[in-house]
């Protein structure tokens, strides 16, 4: 029996609002951990990964661990009809047909319920545990977005060199080309606007734009993002939560 | 040109 119990909605539902667009079929795997998910997306290119602890749940009951195939679109038209601050329980069985959404307005003692059917969902598991990475940049969620926005304007491809001093993004397209650079600092007065680089090897690397798109969909779960990079391994974009992470890892482009 | 690579070149399957 699982029986998770979020006092807000509006973490499930942003956390759902991430990646909804990018996947469709997710195996949600609930343990006494909590909940996490893996999904690739159609073009398998880009994979998301999604823990939630069990200290994000006001209740958090797993007796069993228990899989939850949901399609997210309509898993999404669910969580659209709870408002943001009603209490928020997933309920299944150990062998579930269905999952059983409950929102609770406490202050106004309403009480809704909807059940979203499940479905076997075939998916393969790829291993992402213990990569190695050239760099590590930690930076405000909201910045790393804006860049993207910003330069997905120019070009199909985003271009990103780090080196010790200088985080660089540049795009170049048919109307001309664009760059970022950002510098690590430290900000006392709010820590969430600092830039932090670790670098062992400096990485030069280019992605998709339009899977950079679909990534910062995440800058609302966390005021900063991190991004690991290496020439050897996918690129993993993280958004912290409370208790657990909505990650991306993404395939760069290489040149033939 | 560049060409995207995809997940499965880098990952493997459990």
């Amino acid at each position: 029996m699982l029986e998770a119990k979020f006092e807000e909605a509006s973490l499930f539902k942003k956390v759902i609002d991430s990646f909804k667009d990018c996947v469709q079929l997710v195996n949600f795997n609930c343990s006494e951990h909590g909940i996490a998910a893996q999904a690739v997306d159609d073009s398998r290119v880009l994979l998301v990964s999604l823990s939630i602890g069990t200290e994000s749940f006001q209740d958090f009951r797993c007796d069993r661990n228990v899989t939850l195939g949901a399609d997210l679109s309509s898993l999404s038209k669910i969580l659209r009809c709870g408002n943001n601050n009603d209490n928020l329980t997933l309920i299944a069985d150990d062998t579930p047909d269905s999952l059983l959404l409950l929102f609770e307005d406490t202050k106004k003692d309403r009480i809704s319920e909807y059940s979203l059917k499940l479905m076997d969902i075939d998916a393969d598991f790829l291993d992402i545990e213990g990569m190695q990475y050239d760099t590590t940049i930690t930076m405000p969620s909201a910045e790393f977005a804006k860049v993207v926005r910003d330069l997905n304007q120019l070009s199909d491809s985003l271009n990103i060199l780090v080196t010790k001093d200088t985080v660089k993004f540049v795009a170049e397209g048919d109307i001309g080309s664009g760059s970022v650079i950002v510098k690590p600092h430290t900000d006392m007065d709010k820590p969430d606007d600092s830039v932090k680089v670790e670098l062992d090897k400096p990485v030069d690397l280019t992605f998709g734009s339009k899977y950079l798109l679909d990534i910062i969909k995440g800058a609302g779960l966390s005021n900063q993002i991190t991004i690991k990079l290496s020439s050897e391994t996918p690129a993993l974009f993280e958004f912290g939560l409370q208790s657990g992470y909505l990650q991306f890892f993404l395939a760069p482009k290489f040149n033939e | 040109a560049m060409r995207q690579k995809t997940l499965m070149s880098f990952f493997k399957k459990d």
